[in-house]
């Protein structure tokens, strides 16, 4: 909520603090078993390509950190494909959700809250997050950028520039990548520039929450991709 | 498809963001001004509340078998229209629910009372269309980066039937016929443990239940996710 009020100045410094902590709150995906996490890791790159698969699986989550069923979450699953309903269950199994049938349902449990929680806390950002945005993560995770726009976050000095010369921030002197990157801001409300070898950002002034959902989109992603 | 129309198309109209979209069409008819709508907060502070439609009426749900009716005004926005309970929820004078109580034993009350962290809210106004449109969503594969991937964005665009075209270029379409209610307000109900009630007029006043059940009982463990809270994030 304090995005929203403060100066672009205290927005830009408010998500670097923000991006810090969100790293250790994503750690049980750096912790999962590589086998383990690259499976979720493939389903979620389905899912940010999937715009009904995202909905379905908002949810299902919704319902189950709720213990409450709703005819919502029926009408969800019932709207996807089988194959998708399989993933599904997969993705939900995975993240620490026992479901006990074919399906997920109302008799199902959570095993692992820390995991279940931090899958939830990743798909509700996905989400929430404006139309076409979850589907330019999911270039920018094929893309290998992920890392490279979580360190960007990091790199914005207090005067809202970062230096492209550092290699870190090398995929940004493309100018297509860069294109992509800075319509994902755009749709976050942060407004990148490019300067000639900087880049310069600005939250916009009536910006509420969306900067804060795409830190925490990209620092889920970047936890659970960074084998990949 | 239509809700994502519906969300653009209040992009555009309500700055404020004091309406709702609605994400279905078949919820259309179940929108009638004074009928009753919950609004469930949900687990993160960053997603957005969730509204379902109840069958019944403010009327309905009242002890006294006294029906309720709005005033209503028709705002021409030349394909839309809007009425506005106006009078009946802003003009002064509210003495009329005062004594009225809502019967806390209606089964969908009870039931509204056994779910956790749902707000009862009356429904004050909506948008409807007037006229048959159509949305139509493009799909374009817009770029290409490093020869790796195409970039496919999706646009979806509203136009009203005037003419009887239809774009052509596009991948989906889908017509919304008149009288489709694509968006509406609400206000939300603060009601005592005796069933009285009152609006919640002003901004920031919230509506609830007195002495709403335990908190406790969310299935997910608050505390299995507490590093997540922001509440120490600097303004």
């Amino acid at each position: 909520a304090g995005l929203g009020t403060s100066s672009h100045h205290g927005s830009l410094h408010a998500l670097k603090q923000v991006t810090l902590r969100l790293e250790s709150n994503f750690h049980p995906f750096v912790e999962l078993p590589e086998q383990q996490q690259t499976a979720v890791w493939h389903l979620l790159q389905m899912v940010l390509f999937d715009e009904e698969f995202l909905v379905a699986l908002e949810q299902v989550c919704d319902d189950v950190a709720s213990g409450l069923w709703s005819p919502q979450a029926a009408l969800a699953i019932g709207g996807l494909k089988a194959a998708q309903q399989q993933d599904l269950t997969a993705f939900l199994g995975l993240v620490g959700c026992r479901v006990q049938g074919e399906r997920p349902g109302p008799e199902d449990q959570i095993s692992n809250q820390k995991l279940f929680a931090t899958a939830y806390c990743l798909v509700s950002a996905l989400a929430e997050m404006p139309d076409n945005v979850a589907s330019l993560l999911g270039i920018c995770c094929k893309l290998q950028m992920i890392p490279t726009l979580c360190y960007l976050l990091h790199a914005l000095s207090d005067d809202e520039i970062s230096d492209l010369e550092d290699p870190a921030l090398a995929p940004l002197k493309d100018t297509e990548r860069f294109g992509i990157v800075q319509r994902l801001f755009a749709l976050a409300d942060i407004n990148l520039e490019r300067m000639q070898s900087s880049v310069k950002a600005i939250i916009l002034r009536d910006s509420q929450v969306l900067p804060l959902i795409l830190c925490i989109a990209l620092s889920g992603l970047d936890a659970l991709g960074r084998e990949h | 498809m239509f809700a994502k129309a519906t969300r653009n198309f209040l992009k555009e109209v309500d700055d404020d963001g004091n309406l709702i979209s609605v994400s279905n069409l078949n919820d259309s008819d179940k929108l009638q001004l004074l009928s009753l709508v919950t609004k469930k907060r949900r687990y993160w502070c960053w997603q957005r509340p969730k509204y379902q439609f109840l069958s019944v009426t403010l009327g309905d749900v009242l002890t006294e078998d006294q029906s309720l009716s709005p005033a209503s005004a028709a705002v021409g926005l030349d394909i839309l229209s809007s009425a506005y309970p106006a009078a009946w929820m802003r003009g002064g004078n509210l003495s009329f629910i005062t004594r009225r109580k809502l019967n806390l034993k209606d089964p969908v009350l009870q039931q509204v009372l056994e779910r956790r962290n749902e707000v009862l809210c009356v429904l004050t106004q909506k948008i409807v269309t007037t006229q048959k449109c159509v949305i139509s969503e493009h799909v374009q594969i817009e770029e290409k980066c490093g020869g790796m991937v195409g970039i496919q964005t999706k646009t979806v665009q509203v136009s009203a039937m005037e003419d009887g075209n239809v774009i052509k270029d596009c991948n989906v379409a889908l017509e919304i016929p008149a009288a489709t209610t694509i968006a509406y307000g609400i206000m939300e109900l603060y009601v005592r443990q005796d069933g009285q009630f009152e609006f919640c007029l002003l901004q920031g006043k919230h509506g609830g239940f007195e002495h709403e059940r335990r908190v406790d009982d969310i299935y997910l463990d608050p505390l299995a996710y507490r590093d997540f809270a922001f509440v120490d994030m600097p303004d």
